[in-house]
């Protein structure tokens, strides 16, 4: 019943990290055991968790140092394999490796006994991404509702259809997640708008509203469910956990 | 009397875009002379000035397929030259090439008469951003004050200091600039003084506001001093660029 989903937006900024940190924390509150992949090198995901950076991290592994379950921390009975800029080196060398789109997958394949596997993505569509996408199952799109933000949905939506034609028959988008949503602004409802009457990808219900304590709980490194529990915020990630896992 | 400035973060949604296509826009009303490069595979200031994504690119410039000038267009007095995803093939050929930090300066040396040059980069510290940094006399960075925000900073600072070893001895940062500032907050003023007590980086005087019409202009293919030139982002844009032009 293991499901590994990509949490993928090549735009800048769009709750990528927040809703991979979030989004496992709170599937953990629902009983749920969760591994998280930091696949970005400006690690932020192992920041938000209070990981050291210093250690064995996801590059490691893909290079073959060490086995994948050796890498694993934990915080907030989250599972996590953390990652550091040296994972930006290890995207370089692997450019000219035969079989290189597969790595992720395979070390991804050497462990089992989770109900979820989450996988937080730089914003870049490269060979990275590539490899997150080939390990997946589903892909959730964090995407705000900016107009910049519609920019890169084609691009996402041709990149999916590529791997399905090469790689991974099976991958598919579970869904757009609405996140730092305002509703006082009209731009929000005309992008979710927009969305619904041009694209043929399916919105979640839950809607991640932005809110201070979101930001703020990174310096204590904690997720917001763990941070501040009644606010706003991980109220709607726990929503959007209990959304996915009904899926 | 030219000066190249880079516009960097590799921390998405910074805005960056946003800052590229304002500070050029405001710096033309002053009278200035600017070309801007859009220099990230999505293409974002290209769509922000209403550019056609499928003409001649900056890719075809460093691929050697026509000269810089040729691949100039204009939009509201700003000189622009656009990019979409071809740019992120040309990255990944241009990794085996002698001399591939090199490419965009030796493309922008051939042009003269522009008092700024401003380039726009990708969310990454990849041999895209080196050529831009390479290429720069400059680098302004837009940050948003948000703790994940601070986490980049380290690696700015220290790409900036190989580049100035091995490829350009005099590149620098000229500052950083606070934008999406909403000063209702506590967490930008805390971020704000942590970050003038533990780097030497300089803070410009000018604050970007969170302001909707900044984030409405890029629907009309408009800069906000064009789109809204009352609004609070319109008048931030050019006090900035008066900050600027007056160093
Ligand atoms: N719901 C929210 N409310 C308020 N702030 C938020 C919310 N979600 C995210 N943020 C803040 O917005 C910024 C960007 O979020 P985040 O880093 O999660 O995006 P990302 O897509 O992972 O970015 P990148 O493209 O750099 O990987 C961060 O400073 C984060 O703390
Ligand atoms: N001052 C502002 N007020 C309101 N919204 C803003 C402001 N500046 C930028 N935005 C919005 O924030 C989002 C991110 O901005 P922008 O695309 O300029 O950042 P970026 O750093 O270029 O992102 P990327 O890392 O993807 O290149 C966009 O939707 C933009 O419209
Ligand atoms: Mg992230
Ligand atoms: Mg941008």
């Amino acid at each position: 019943m293991k499901e590994t989903i990509s949490i993928v937006n090549q735009k800048g900024g769009t709750g990528k990290t927040t809703t991979s940190v979030n989004l496992a924390s709170a599937m953990v509150s629902e009983g749920m055991r969760v591994l998280v992949i930091d696949f970005d090198p400006q690690g932020n995901l192992s920041y938000c968790f209070g990981v050291d950076p210093d250690g064995d991290t996801i590059a490691n592994v893909l290079k073959g140092d060490i086995s994948l379950k050796d890498a694993i921390v934990v915080s907030e009975s989250v599972h996590i394999v953390p990652a550091n800029i040296s994972l930006a080196d290890l995207e370089i060398s692997l450019v000219a490796e035969i079989g290189r789109e597969f790595y992720l997958k395979k070390a991804l394949d050497t462990v089992e006994g989770y109900d979820y596997i989450i996988i937080d993505c730089p914003p870049s569509l490269s060979l990275l991404a590539i490899n997150a996408l080939v390990a997946s199952d589903a892909v959730v799109v964090p995407m705000q509702m900016e107009v910049m933000s519609l920019q890169g949905l084609n691009q996402i939506q041709s990149t999916i259809q590529k791997i399905n034609s090469s790689y991974n028959k099976s991958i598919y988008i579970k869904g757009i997640l609405p996140v730092m949503v305002d509703h006082r602004r009209n731009l929000d409802g005309e992008v979710e708008g927009f969305i619904k009457e041009n694209y043929n990808i399916p919105l979640f219900e839950s809607r991640i509203r932005t809110n201070v304590r979101a930001s703020e709980a990174p310096s204590f490194g904690k997720s917001v469910i763990s941070y501040a529990p009644k606010s706003n915020s991980a109220m709607d990630y726990i929503n959007f956990a209990s959304e996915l896992i009904k899926l």
